[in-house]
């Protein structure tokens, strides 16, 4: 089984952020997660392929998991590294393999 | 897999 890229320190650090937010039912929906990406200054047309690479059921709402996998891409993508056309298996998180 | 084009859900399309 592949490791998960999230780290654990990052994973704790993203869950914070992702409590901070007011999830519902454990959930954040699209217009909670939107301003805190968009804060990372980052294009919206990369935002819009973090979205769709970290909401991996499509439902418009990320769970912690699914949050943690966006913060990991914004944070990346801050750092020069290129957002992928599609998801890596090593960053799919081990709940939704 | 998903309709391109007018997503509704993602937030940035």
């Amino acid at each position: 089984d592949t490791p998960w890229v999230v780290k654990p320190e990052e994973k704790m650090k993203f869950d914070s952020i992702f409590e901070s937010l007011g999830p519902a039912g454990g959930i954040l929906t699209g217009d909670k997660v939107k301003p805190v990406l968009l804060n990372s200054k980052l294009p919206v047309d990369i935002l819009g392929r973090v979205w769709e690479l970290s909401d991996l059921d499509r439902d418009g709402m990320l769970d912690k998991d699914e949050f943690s996998v966006a913060m990991y891409l914004v944070y990346r993508a801050l750092e020069g590294e290129p957002v992928p056309m599609s998801l890596p298996p090593p960053l799919v998180p081990p709940s939704k393999r | 897999q998903y309709p391109t084009g007018g997503s509704s859900t993602n937030p940035f399309l």
